[in-house]
């Protein structure tokens, strides 16, 4: 029974994990996002 | 004159760039937004299933997760059954990865 | 070491984690907030430089244009310091669940050479 709890709750890291990965991406290309609209905003203003 | 409109050009051609650049990050951030709303549900689905198979098969019995924490694993079967909130299944507002997004 | 005793000490090292989670993710989703609140208000004056450009075409500069674009520079900056924020904030959340994770890994590992872990 130990044993397949602590697959178990490898299991549920696991996915805590990949969960915590997905969202640190996704701030990650919202930040360059943010980058990227304030060059578009300066190139505009040059054009 | 024509070094105006070269750089003109010029200039014009960058933004062009910036914003195929900012097209496909935006493309990026949806795709990852997705992908996390369907990772919750394709875990949610796994989860909310009922089971009967008796302690090896039901992972309700004894366990725990990220959005209800691991105090479960503590438990064992006789007390888990049927008054931890573990058993309880997931609803939207568990889906507490989605949720961080504002636009969500 | 045996399932057990490893089950206890990770159980009791993860016994935080969903509150810091719920923590760290509900920060994140605040300045978020905040973040989409600036972005509409730089928006908001974008549009009307643009609105001022269609109507009276790109060589006429907006009156304000100087102190509109000022602004803007302002709010942009501002967005990307929330967001700077939510990275870090994302990067703990998931540094903290890495550390775990590897530490059970290695202890799973261990178990499992000794013959001590059922298999899967």
């Amino acid at each position: 029974l130990n044993s397949q709890k602590l697959r178990l709750l490898h299991q549920e890291l696991e996915h805590a994990k990949d969960m915590a990965l997905l969202v640190a991406r996704r701030e990650r290309v919202t930040l360059d996002l943010l980058e990227q609209n304030v060059r578009i905003f300066d190139q505009r203003s040059n054009v | 004159m024509n070094d105006n409109t070269k750089e003109y050009e010029k200039l014009k051609s960058e933004l062009k760039k910036s914003l195929a650049t900012r097209n496909k990050l935006e493309d990026e951030f949806e795709r990852l937004e997705q992908e996390i709303y369907e990772k919750e549900t394709e875990y949610f689905s796994g989860n909310n299933a009922t089971s009967n198979t008796g302690i090896a098969g039901n992972r309700f019995s004894y366990g725990g997760n990220i959005i209800k924490g691991f105090d479960g694993f503590n438990k064992s079967h006789h007390h888990s059954a049927g008054h931890d909130s573990h058993n309880r299944g997931f609803n939207n507002d568990d889906r507490i990865f989605s949720l961080s997004s504002a636009i969500f | 070491m045996d399932p057990s005793s490893v089950l206890d000490q990770t159980i009791q090292d993860v016994s935080n984690l969903q509150a810091e989670f719920t923590h760290i993710l509900g920060e994140i989703r605040a300045s978020d907030t905040q973040l989409l609140d600036q972005r509409k208000k730089y928006m908001q004056k974008d549009s009307q430089i643009h609105k001022f450009i269609r109507q009276h075409g790109s060589l006429q500069e907006h009156p304000k244009e100087q102190e509109l674009s000022e602004k803007i520079r302002e709010k942009m900056s501002a967005c990307k310091n929330l967001q700077e924020q939510k990275c870090t904030m994302a990067n703990t959340a998931l540094y903290l669940v890495a550390k775990h994770l590897s530490r059970l890994e290695k202890n799973i590992g261990l178990l499992e050479e000794d013959g001590l872990l059922a298999p899967v």
